[in-house]
């Protein structure tokens, strides 16, 4: 079983669009994917039509549901489990609990359901429900928008994906970063995936969660289908199966299957 | 004195980018503009050029030191007050803090410097950082992004105003709604436009903090230079002052000029 976050503190760069398309695309390849919503703002469940006010990852994390009482099949293969607005207290709320950071893992390893592939939509944060997907996850992708402050916060992704690893979870390693929102007809776009590839390139070898990430090939074209698709409910291979969005996300999705973490 | 607050609890929607061309613009009129990064991502104080490791808002809301010694010039009639990444841990540094809420406002009061509008930016959430923001303005601007998610969350920010206005700031308000990475030649961005006039007209003469919320005329465009000029610490008006994005950011500084909350 893969478990990957999607996560970037930087808000609005595709983090939830690409956790519900790339699940999808992942489930259209025959695999069994279970998404979870893990922000406050609840967009994944959104995206998928799901509306809110059921069990969600709020009562799992806080008051210890079962996370299968929590979790709706959407499709073939693709099950989501909904997040909630009420998630956003998490933070105070889960304060004094002890092991705070280990809830969503140890919610994870009671699931006697096997998949393969949970795919974890984080908020736009590095707190407490980030940090208990960075607990329980072996691969991180992160999405990029290629801008001016892209790279500013890559830094401060790095150095906490390395407490994680530390203290936490000894396994997760930081598998690659995708492009999104990419404009080939911008020279900002070019010129941010230069310094992208030299950042990544000088902490190649050395003992980090990040050493081996790369820049996918697969780069998100900015397609206005992928802004359209969630007023549907749809993932964009049921809204728009042959347009931009879905090509680079069906591509996206092969990339990955083939490139594993070395654990 | 005018204090406005640029908030959205939506990632990437362009509030750094309004609050660093909109306090520009401003200065640029004559008026004499404090900007405040809130956000522990700094991108304001980046997007001016300014590095971190200085004394920052950081020090002011958990150290007590008086917002003067964090303030810096930038320009003539421009001052920022910078942000600094241990502010993430802000939220869980304050939670025991009596009032922590009010301590952005506290500092202000005790502030003998004049000016005529303080412009904060903030992060991607309703935590503690923008809830000091909300309990110390009068007014507050909602950069939006004419997509779908964006209207999902404006009723929770609605929600948290009207909580703020009857606990802890009576006489905050929201000013109103400015539309930013408009794009004229698509559907989605016209029909999200025309939601979002149904959903404010809904709420105009009833007793809320939002009865008065209107869409700013002024849209600002998607304008790859307001992408751009970040990466060389300048404000859109240095950069590339005749684009479109100058010419919108004018636009909309002169209105808000004109536009005051009756309080
Ligand atoms: N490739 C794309 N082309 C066009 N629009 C896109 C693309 N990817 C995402 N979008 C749109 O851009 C906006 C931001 O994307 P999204 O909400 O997925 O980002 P996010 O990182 O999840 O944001 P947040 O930080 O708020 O969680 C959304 O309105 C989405 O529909
Ligand atoms: N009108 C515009 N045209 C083109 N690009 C823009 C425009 N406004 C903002 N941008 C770019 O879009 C991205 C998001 O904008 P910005 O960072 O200002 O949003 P934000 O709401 O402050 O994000 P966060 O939620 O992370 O604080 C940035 O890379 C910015 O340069
Ligand atoms: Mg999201
Ligand atoms: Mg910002």
């Amino acid at each position: 079983m893969r478990k990957i976050a999607i996560l970037n503190q930087k808000g609005g760069v595709g983090k939830t669009t690409t956790a519900v398309n790339l699940a999808a695309a992942l489930a259209g390849m025959g695999k069994k994917v279970c998404l979870i919503d893990l922000d406050p703002q609840a967009h994944a469940s959104a995206h998928l039509g799901v509306s809110l006010g059921i069990t969600s990852i709020y009562d799992v994390l806080v008051q210890s549901k079962p996370i299968e009482q929590a979790r709706l099949q959407i499709d073939n293969n693709l099950y989501l489990v909904p997040s909630d607005i009420n998630l956003a207290a998490a933070e105070v709320e889960l304060a004094g609990v002890v092991g705070r950071e280990l809830l969503l893992r140890d919610a994870l390893d009671n699931d006697s359901e096997d998949f393969d592939y949970i795919v974890i939509d984080c908020a736009p944060s590095l707190g407490v429900l980030s940090l208990n997907a960075l607990a329980c996850v072996h691969e991180i992708l992160i999405p990029l928008q290629p801008h001016y402050f892209a790279l500013h916060g890559l830094g401060k992704l790095f150095e906490t994906t390395g407490l994680v690893a530390r203290r936490l979870n000894s396994a997760v390693k930081i598998l690659g970063v995708i492009v999104t929102l990419f404009e080939a007809n911008t020279k900002l776009g070019h010129e941010v995936v230069t310094d992208l590839q030299e950042f990544l390139e000088k902490s190649q070898g050395q003992n980090v969660p990040w050493a081996n990430a790369k820049i996918f090939q697969t780069k998100i074209r900015r397609n206005i289908k992928l802004a359209e698709c969630p007023s549907y409910g749809k993932s964009i291979f049921s809204y728009a199966p042959s347009c931009n969005g879905a090509e680079d996300y069906i591509k996206l999705a092969q990339e990955i299957e083939i490139k594993q973490v070395s654990l």
